[in-house]
C-alpha cells in the first residue's frame, strides 16, 4: 500500500474522533493523542491508570516523545493479544525513533494502522466502522485494504 | 447509478460489503 496515502486517509480517520477535527502528524508524534484516542476506543483496557503511564508536555524532547510512543505500541500489541485474542507478530511494528525524531509519514501510517485494528475490532466497533462508512469512498478503500491487511498478516 | 459522485454501484458494493461484514465479525476472535 502506498504510504503518504495510507497516512494520509487514516488522519483524515482520526478527525472522526470528537475533538480531533484538523489534526496533523506533529500532533501525534508524543503518543498523547493516540494515547487518548485509545482510551476513548477502549477505556476498560487503557484505562485512566494507563493513560497516567504518558508524559504530557513533553515539548521538543525526542526521547520523552519515543518513550511515550513506546509505551502506547506496546499496549495496542497487548491489547490485539489480550483482548482480541489476534497475534500481530508478522506486522512490522513502526519505527519509533523515526515517528519521534523526524514524524516520519511512513512509520506514522504503520502506527495509525496498529490503531485502526484495535478500533474496528474493538466491542464498540459499531460505531468506529460506521463512521468510516460515511467517509469519502477514496478514504474507505484505503482503510479497507489497511483493515485487510492487518487480517492477513494476523492470520500468517 | 450511485448516488454519490465519481463512485460506481460495484465499488460502493464492495466497501458495503467488506465494513457490514466486519460489523457482524465476533469480537475477540479469530473468526
Amino acid at each position: 500500500m502506498e504510504n503518504n496515502s495510507l497516512c494520509d486517509s487514516l488522519l483524515k480517520w482520526l478527525e472522526t474522533f470528537p475533538g480531533r477535527e484538523g489534526i496533523a502528524i506533529h500532533h501525534l508524534t508524543d503518543g498523547v493523542a493516540m494515547a487518548n484516542v485509545l482510551h476513548q476506543i477502549a477505556p476498560e483496557y487503557f484505562t485512566q491508570f494507563w493513560l497516567t503511564k504518558i508524559k504530557p508536555d513533553v515539548g521538543d524532547n525526542w526521547r520523552l516523545k519515543v518513550s511515550n510512543l513506546r509505551k502506547v505500541q506496546q499496549g495496542i500489541v497487548d491489547y490485539y493479544q489480550e483482548q482480541l485474542n489476534q497475534n500481530i507478530k508478522h506486522f512490522p511494528l513502526p519505527d519509533l525513533s523515526k515517528i519521534g525524531e523526524h514524524g516520519d509519514k511512513m512509520e506514522m501510517g504503520q502506527m495509525l494502522q496498529l490503531l485502526l485494528g484495535c478500533a474496528v475490532n474493538c466491542e464498540n466497533k459499531q460505531q468506529y466502522i460506521e463512521a468510516i462508512m460515511n467517509m469519502e469512498e477514496r478514504v474507505q478503500k484505503v482503510i479497507m485494504e489497511a483493515i485487510q491487511e492487518l487480517m492477513l498478516r494476523e492470520s500468517s | 447509478e450511485s448516488t454519490k459522485p465519481g463512485v460506481t454501484q460495484a465499488s460502493e458494493g464492495v466497501l458495503a460489503n467488506f465494513f457490514n461484514s466486519l460489523l457482524s465479525k465476533k469480537t475477540g476472535t479469530n473468526a
